[in-house]
């Protein structure tokens, strides 16, 4: 038979806060869309 | 310590954009038929390093169609994207170039055009005429219709249809057909033509002998046709706009690296 174990969530003290007003960069691709999306 | 390898190049990066306008002004070098294209998007990059100051590079970009012909002499950066109700069109381009000490060049281009779904034009315009197949009935009696029309006003050389740009088809309200064709110039005037027109040869390939023409032929509820024909060789030739200069890219005449 198969146990289901409970797997532990992750560790939350090791994310970085980010700063205020930090804003994530853009995806570099695919860029920015100039006139319209097809 | 080895250094780590550079960042790799973003869509939207400068050297992006710089090496996507090379690879635009090298499709529409080298295309000979419809309308000039725009960038839309910069779908991917991949730079792939040879040796010092030279990489490979593998663009995928994203085109529009513009409302310049191919063979007007309309800088690119004058040319108006067509409007989405317009039924437009779009081009997918594969591009590998060369940069070498700065300079870019083309090597290899493959791209394939494709016109946007009706139902996408029926979503947002439902009114809207579509894009008409261009050896249709209609829209062939139209262009020759408008053809001859013009010819038979004009005291200049006698013009012959090139090839059929777009053409639209609408039945609501009115039954109306709209064509865009390019022109040739031949060595009979009009009046030549009308002897014999099978002895009127297109002039030499020149940008000044060619032309573009714009038909309207009302069909319904009155019938009624309007011709307006633009000959290259009659308008002043707007200035070529420098290419955008990148900080460190030098910009190389493309054309001659196509494989």
């Amino acid at each position: 038979s198969v146990a289901k174990r409970a797997v532990p969530e992750a560790a939350q003290h090791d994310k970085v806060p980010r700063p205020v007003g930090f804003v994530p960069p853009p995806p570099p691709c695919p860029g920015r869309i100039r006139y319209f999306d097809i | 310590v080895p250094a780590a390898p550079p960042a790799p190049l973003g869509c939207d990066d400068p050297e992006s954009e710089a090496a996507a306008e090379v690879a635009l002004n090298y499709i529409n070098g080298q295309s000979h038929h419809g309308y000039k294209f725009a960038l839309n998007r910069i779908e991917d990059i991949r730079v792939v390093p040879q040796g010092p100051n030279n990489d490979i590079i593998f663009l995928e970009l994203d085109l529009l169609e513009t409302t310049c012909p191919i063979l007007s002499p309309t800088p690119l950066a004058n040319c108006t994207v067509r409007s989405f109700a317009e039924h437009a069109v779009e081009g997918d381009c594969d591009v590998k170039l060369q940069k070498v000490d700065g300079i870019l060049s083309v090597l290899a281009s493959k791209c394939h055009s494709h016109a946007d779904s009706s139902e996408d034009i029926r979503k947002v315009c439902p009114d809207c005429p579509l894009l008409a197949r261009m050896n249709d009935t209609e829209v062939l009696e139209t262009v020759s219709a408008a053809l001859n029309d013009y010819n038979s006003k004009t005291t200049d050389s006698y013009l012959r249809l090139l090839e059929i740009g777009r053409a639209k088809i609408q039945y609501h309200p009115g039954h109306v057909v709209v064509t865009e064709f390019a022109v040739g110039a031949t060595n009979c005037s009009a009046q030549e033509a009308k002897a014999n027109v099978g002895a009127c040869q297109l002039l030499p390939e020149d940008q000044s002998n060619f032309g573009f023409c714009t038909a309207v032929m009302v069909k319904a509820p009155s019938q009624d046709l309007q011709v307006d024909c633009q000959l290259y060789g009659h308008q002043v030739p707007a200035p070529d706009i420098p290419l955008l200069s990148w900080p460190g890219v030098t910009y190389a005449h493309p054309g001659q690296d196509t494989s």
